[in-house]
């Protein structure tokens, strides 16, 4: 563990919490992409299938955090879709997540490891992982502005997996550890939030809202 | 099932 993997884990779980808590504050997912929610929920459960193979005792944080972000994400999927759905903006969360869906499972079973189940399934979700936070930036895209905590929700959320990045360099040049599919995957999906983190730099942090141009 | 040693991240 490196401290770049560790704020990077840390990042995440802020993003997760961000969420969790606009949703339940203010009571409504306006400005949330359902779809990406579900996108990330389907991902950590097929990341992180072997919780459900075997049972392993939870005496190590992974095993905690792991089943931590599988509940959290499916609870707020359930805020979205079934606590919240009236404040569910449907109508503006359009992109079809099959054209993510389909790409990922079917790439994922012509590039990875080892063509067994277990990984199968972890290269897909890292596949789907990349890309799962379109729907999100084409929901702002859609509806033209962002609230500033779903910035602040983007900006951990983006920073998690840059984060990540660095940790890859670190243990490239301390460990030789490489995981080329999870390095080139981690760097498509940062490349994707380069926008938005300029939009978030430029002018949420000097207290301004993001609104694109129409 | 043999958990992929090569995959220790979150």
């Amino acid at each position: 563990m490196n401290i770049f993997r560790l704020f990077g884990d840390l990042s995440h779980l802020a993003a997760i919490a961000i969420l969790l808590l606009k949703i339940w504050k203010t009571r409504s997912c306006a400005g949330v992409s359902g779809k990406t929610q579900l996108l990330f929920a389907v991902c950590f459960i097929t990341r992180y299938i072997d919780l459900f193979l075997h049972f392993v005792s939870l005496y190590n944080t992974e095993k905690v955090m792991k089943l931590i972000y599988i509940s959290a994400s499916v609870f707020t999927c359930y805020l979205i879709f079934f606590k919240f759905k009236a404040t569910y903006d449907g109508n503006h969360d359009s992109m079809r997540a099959e054209f993510l869906i389909v790409p990922a499972a079917g790439l994922a079973c012509l590039i990875n490891t080892k063509f067994d189940a277990i990984e199968i399934l972890w290269t897909f979700s890292i596949y789907l992982e990349a890309v799962a936070i379109l729907p999100q930036l084409f929901l702002i895209s859609k509806t033209g502005e962002a609230e500033t905590i779903t910035s602040h929700y983007l900006f951990a959320q983006g920073s998690y997996r840059a984060l990540y990045i660095l940790n890859w360099i670190y243990r490239y040049h301390y460990e030789s550890h490489v995981d080329t599919i999870a390095i080139v995957a981690g760097v498509v999906q940062t490349i994707l939030y380069c926008d938005f983190f300029y939009l978030y730099i430029t002018k949420v942090v000097k207290g301004q809202k993001i609104v694109l141009p129409a | 099932m043999i958990r992929n040693k090569q995959h220790d991240e979150l």
